[in-house]
């Protein structure tokens, strides 16, 4: 564990929580993709089902079972309690187009090809795209909320945290895992466009909308 | 290659 993956797990959790409550308080998920949660709460259930055959460390279990059962809670607030404020009309992100070429994917470049190892690889894949619904509602509506673009920043930075946490990994330790640092790569890109937005606008008191 | 398969990472 180094200070790059604790900030980028501390990242991610805040990115979880700041959506989460958002939607909690406001009693609204307007301008969330519920398509982006189900992605992400999809991603979480087929990683961490090594909750169920392997122990690593209290922190590593703990994490985890906050990821799922955040990720859950949040897709039930969007689908469920809070449907009436769902912006289904602007969430047309066809999913299918992610997860049939992830899935084939997964199967054809893996670290093993055991049950398990390809749902993990499935998972490193779909994470690295499940974000695109909601960008793509973003430039649809042409506009975000301040607090969903707090939510976005602190995912992407999580991500870019990661990367470092995998150059210094190699360095020190010897270790590195090719699939997860692509994928990482590519999610990383992703979020580019999002963070130079974001700092040119948010940052600097101003809301983020696109020009028409 | 084989040393990814032990996943510590989140």
């Amino acid at each position: 564990m180094n200070i790059f993956r604790l900030t980028g797990d501390l990242s991610h959790l805040a990115a979880i929580i700041i959506l989460l409550l958002k939607i909690w308080k406001s009693r609204s998920c307007a301008g969330i993709s519920g398509k982006s949660q189900v992605l992400f709460a999809l991603v979480f259930t087929t990683r961490y089902l090594d909750l169920l055959t392997s122990f690593i460390s209290l922190y590593n279990t703990t994490m985890k079972v906050i990821y799922i059962g955040c990720s859950y809670a949040t897709v039930y607030l969007i689908y469920m309690k809070l449907k009436a404020t769902y912006d289904g009309n602007h969430d047309t992100f066809r999913v299918e187009f992610l997860i049939v070429p992830v899935g084939g994917l997964a199967f054809l470049v893996n670290h093993d090809f055991s049950p398990l190892e390809i749902l993990w690889t499935f998972s490193i894949y779909l994470e690295s795209v499940a974000i695109l619904p909601q960008l793509f509602m973003i430039s649809k509506t042409g506009e975000a909320e301040t607090i969903t673009t707090h939510y976005l920043f602190f995912l992407g930075l999580y991500r870019a945290l990661y990367l470092i946490n995998w150059i210094w990994r190699f360095y020190f330790e010897g270790f590195f895992d090719m699939i997860a640092i692509v994928a990482g790569v590519v999610q990383t890109i992703l979020y580019c466009d999002f963070f130079y937005l974001y700092v040119t606008k948010v940052l600097k008191g101003k809301k983020l909308s696109l020009p028409a | 290659w084989q040393r990814g398969i032990h996943h510590d990472e989140l």
